[in-house]
């Protein structure tokens, strides 16, 4: 899967994900 | 919880002890931002219950890029809104446990 890590200058990691389609409302 | 476009849940089961939990964030409703939003995905961290201020957490997002200062109110709000239930269901399970 493609997750990225981006970790801030405060140190916290916030790891992204792509989002699954169920869970996306419809537009 | 007022629906702010931006979803926030718990990205573990809530053990009812750990301060430190994981949460996700994604954009449900991009119209709800005020700034044109870039869609980067499910936004995971942790956060800590009783150290923790989601308005912070925000900030850092917007600092690493992923929402524009002008939705760091509702970005905030939304983690803020998922942290009171969070505490609210714990409160709850405490004192129907007594």
């Amino acid at each position: 899967s493609t997750t990225t890590q981006v970790v801030t200058s405060a140190g916290r990691r916030f790891i992204v994900s792509p989002v699954p389609e169920s869970r996306l409302k419809e537009q | 919880a007022e629906d702010t476009g931006v979803r926030v849940e718990l990205a573990e089961e809530d053990d009812g002890k750990k301060t430190s939990i994981a949460l996700r964030l994604w954009v449900e409703d991009q119209k709800k931002l005020k700034g044109k939003y870039k869609d980067s995905g499910a936004i995971e961290f942790t956060f800590d219950l009783n150290k923790e201020v989601p308005e912070a957490v925000a900030q850092e997002m917007v600092d690493s890029g992923f929402f524009l200062e002008s939705d760091m109110k509702i970005v905030g709000k939304s983690i803020r809104d998922r942290v009171a239930l969070i505490k609210w269901r714990r409160e709850r399970t405490i004192s129907r446990g007594k």
